[in-house]
């Protein structure tokens, strides 16, 4: 008997194969809009894929969502379970997002970092980075949202293979993050990029790696303000918008900098929710708020971009 | 399985400049090996910073002498690890 989407609870946190497993059943459940994509191999061999949401045509204009890109912000996959299942769920019945996936299509990588993310299972909940080997060093990993081709090897990444901003030996030594690079220059249609981590409840716009602003910033900023107001207007939660260097620090390499600069110019970065009291240990039960929450602003986003070709 | 028992999650809010810089400077500082949750950037946002249980006393210490004052907002990691680990496993049944 086939497994049915409504069998995996959202509510709580899944292995990789249960996670991989789910997409197949959402696959299964939703076989005219959803099919599962590899995009590559991680360090350890573990297949990357992602989720494709499309209602046909050719190479049409998409957004791009990853999560989990850092192996210890569980909540982050989590809410990306949640989310593929809602746009899935919900198209055909919420006219705005059905108009949007008459347009558009939607990538979803769900686990961004397989190697680190079954790290975090079974051998140390609070490893961050890839698990990739270090010539020279005994210390393992690479800190992916620094090893981008964005200002690579700037401020805010380490030097030191032991620390946990490591950037790498060079731009997209990691297979995980070429294996992403490949896939967006590949495709050349992508007019949004978000990237979701965990915690500190921050919409992010770039850049890193420089305090320079970007020159849609004023754009940009207002979006991200208008879908934090959505967020917080389910549960209250409060969210600060700007950009990476301004308001967290400056940081060289990550993804959204190099999304940019790639020339999709909606790039942006969530920093979920944290109740204030467990960190990376956000207990299950705030997962479904995190996600509903987050769904809000980003919906208000991807509107946005449907409504603003470029 | 590497554990985190007495690893403690300290809690600060930044109330001045002199309070960042002095925050920023244990960034550097390998001996304690402190796991920074949430860097201190600037006074608006609060550090969150793991610290291993035998770093934990020092570290008290240096906030207290520096009149940095901190919460503690998880007491001992591994008892959360071990929480969520058992949730998981039960719900896989």
């Amino acid at each position: 008997k086939k497994q049915s989407t409504r069998s995996i609870n959202f509510g709580a946190y899944h292995t990789l194969e249960t996670i991989y497993s789910w997409m197949d059943t959402l696959v299964t459940q939703y076989p005219h809009l959803v099919t599962k994509q590899e995009i590559g191999k991680s360090y350890e061999n573990r297949p990357m894929y992602v989720l494709k949401f499309s209602t046909g045509g050719t190479n049409r204009p998409a957004i791009w969502i990853d999560t989990g890109i850092h192996s210890r912000e569980w909540v982050s996959p989590a809410t990306g379970l949640w989310t593929a299942n809602k746009i899935a769920s919900d198209f055909g019945s919420d006219a705005s997002l059905t108009s949007l996936l008459n347009t558009m299509d939607i990538y979803m990588l769900i686990l961004a970092n397989p190697d680190g993310y079954v790290y975090t299972h079974t051998n140390d909940r609070m490893w961050r980075k890839t698990r990739s080997l270090n010539s020279g060093s005994l210390c393992r990993g690479v800190d992916p949202n620094r090893n981008w081709d964005a200002g690579f090897g700037g401020p805010g990444a380490s030097t030191s293979p032991c620390s946990d901003s490591y950037h790498g030996p060079f731009a997209h030594s990691e297979i995980e993050v070429k294996n992403v690079v490949d896939l967006i220059k590949s495709h050349g249609n992508f007019k949004s990029f978000i990237s979701v981590h965990a915690y500190s409840q921050l919409l992010m716009y770039p850049y890193g790696y420089t305090c320079t602003d970007v020159a849609d910033k004023a754009e940009l900023d207002s979006i991200g303000r208008a879908a934090t107001q959505k967020l917080t207007s389910l549960y209250g939660t409060y969210y600060k918008v700007g950009n990476i260097c301004n308001i967290i620090y400056p940081a060289s390499g990550g993804s959204i900098d190099w999304s940019y600069d790639t020339g999709i110019k909606y790039s942006f970065a969530f920093e979920l929710r944290d109740t204030g009291y467990y960190g990376f240990l956000l207990p299950s039960n705030q997962i479904i708020p995190t996600a509903t929450e987050t769904w809000l602003a980003l919906k208000h986003i991807m509107e946005y971009v449907r409504d603003h070709p470029y | 399985e590497r554990t985190f028992v007495g690893d403690q999650v300290l809690r600060i809010t930044l109330q001045s400049q002199e309070q960042l810089r002095v925050l920023q400077s244990l960034e550097h500082e390998e001996e304690w090996q402190l796991d920074f949750w949430l860097h201190p950037v600037s006074t608006d946002l609060p550090v969150d910073i793991r610290v291993p249980s035998s770093s934990l006393s020092t570290i008290k210490e240096f906030l207290l002498t520096h009149n940095i004052p901190f919460t503690v907002i998880i007491e001992n990691l591994q008892e959360l690890i071990d929480m969520e680990k058992t949730e998981m496993e039960e719900n896989q049944k």
